[in-house]
């Protein structure tokens, strides 16, 4: 193997420092990785504020961003990611990369007005994204 | 969801002087009758307006009925103490509900509520319409809630010795008697600054609700003794204490997928990968002392 190696060494031309960032943007994660975003609304802009008297404000945040290709430990994704990911770059690429999705979310206490009058005070599951993930 | 509370109804009806008390004790969780299945075609509003065209359908359907005042303050009260500002439930013991609906007394059904004050006994003729009950919202707890308007200023703290009575007029037939419930408490309280009281009438309405009855119709006799329970104590309407109509709370328990349910969360938190160690395992000693644990586990 130590002689595989110099002739590996002699093989391989003495790379400038251009080629060099170029060789290393291959490992580099995507710029806009997928993650969570903030997104904060007051029911007040949906004209909701008249039936829905709390909370005022609502930030069910978003996810957002390119998957990179090892998405594996990073975002907890399934191996099945990886083989679509794998399936868009080698064999079809009309068959969509792995998306940025949520992947965990947190309940919202709503206070309403209903039809009849009534007030009702609800806990509503799901209401919040909290972490993104690439499936 | 079907078993029974802790608590079951093991408990006195208490009073409750809300909202600072948060409501704590359990009661047997009620399966809603099969006839609850009309309330459940009424998705909670807010599902209705998501699953709608956007908010447009929802303007032209505004609330009918604005509520009352009163009522909408007891509420947002009772939001500030179960979320946080941003609308997080909070999480704190006793608190297994994940829905409180508050019912005023119904006036357009023509019933109203009939209100008359005799030689100190206050009664009002009371109907209540739970119709917006969903057949997956499962009774927790349910109370009357009475707010005190003091038109007269009063002694700061006093102590009312009162006995509630509630008849349930059943319309359908006159044959069957109507089922009463009397309770008697004491509560003592510094007017000033309770504005609302909370009478549990869970074990009445609980036979009622059980029963699909969606309209409540009873009749309340509410009389005050004022003065120390230990000395002799003298009927006496309180000085100019005006008893509102009475609001129905029920706090209720959700099992529908969008409501979210504590036990999930917390069974959530158990699909943590935090091993339990089974306890003939060398690091758990069973003198409970950690320090020797930990070395005996570090040994093994």
């Amino acid at each position: 193997s130590r002689q595989r190696r110099n002739e590996n060494v002699k093989a391989a031309p003495p790379t400038s420092p251009y080629n060099l960032s170029e060789y290393f943007k291959q490992f580099v994660f995507p710029q806009n990785e997928c993650e969570l975003h903030n997104f904060r609304l007051s029911f007040s802009q949906l004209k909701w504020d008249k039936w829905i008297i709390a909370p005022h404000r609502y930030s069910p945040q978003y996810c957002q961003g390119d998957c990179p290709r090892a998405v594996g430990h990073r975002y907890g994704s399934p191996v099945h990611t990886m083989v679509q990911n794998l399936i868009y770059e080698k064999l079809d690429p009309s068959v969509p990369k792995p998306s940025c999705v949520p992947a965990e979310y947190s309940p919202l206490s709503v206070l309403t007005i209903e039809p009849d009058g009534s007030i009702v005070y609800k806990e509503y599951e799901d209401m919040i994204a909290t972490k993104c993930t690439c499936r | 969801p079907h078993s029974r509370g802790r608590g079951g109804s093991d408990k006195a009806p208490g009073v409750f002087a809300a909202p600072e008390d948060a409501p704590s004790e359990l009661n047997p969780v009620l399966q809603l009758p099969k006839g609850g299945r009309r309330g459940y075609a009424l998705l909670p509003p807010l599902l209705k307006v998501l699953s709608d065209q956007g908010p447009r359908s929802w303007d032209s359907k505004a609330p009918r009925l604005q509520p009352d005042s009163r009522a909408l303050r007891y509420m947002k009260r009772l939001y500030k103490m179960s979320a946080t500002k941003e609308g997080i439930p909070k999480t704190h013991k006793g608190h297994l509900y994940n829905t409180v609906r508050l019912f005023t007394p119904c006036l357009e059904c023509g019933h109203g509520h009939r209100d008359l004050v005799k030689g100190g006994v206050h009664s009002v003729d009371l109907l209540f319409n739970l119709d917006r009950v969903t057949a997956l919202e499962h009774l927790l707890k349910s109370v009357l809630l009475y707010s005190f308007d003091t038109s007269v200023p009063i002694s700061s703290s006093m102590t009312f010795i009162c006995h509630l009575s509630i008849k349930e007029h059943d319309f359908a037939s006159q044959v069957c008697p109507s089922i009463s419930h009397s309770l008697a408490f004491s509560l003592h309280f510094e007017v000033s600054k309770r504005k609302w009281v909370e009478i549990d009438v869970t074990s009445f309405l609980q036979p009622l609700i059980a029963t699909n009855r969606r309209n409540i119709h009873m009749a309340v006799n509410f009389t005050c003794l004022m003065g120390d329970p230990q000395q002799s104590t003298k009927l006496e309407n309180p000085v100019n204490v005006t008893l509102v109509p009475p609001s129905l709370l029920l706090y209720l328990n959700d099992t529908s997928e969008q409501a979210h349910h504590r036990w999930n969360s917390l069974g959530h938190r158990s699909k943590s990968p935090v091993r339990v160690r089974p306890m003939n395992s060398p690091l758990v000693d069973h003198t409970g002392d950690k320090r020797k644990g930990n070395s005996q586990g570090k040994r093994a």
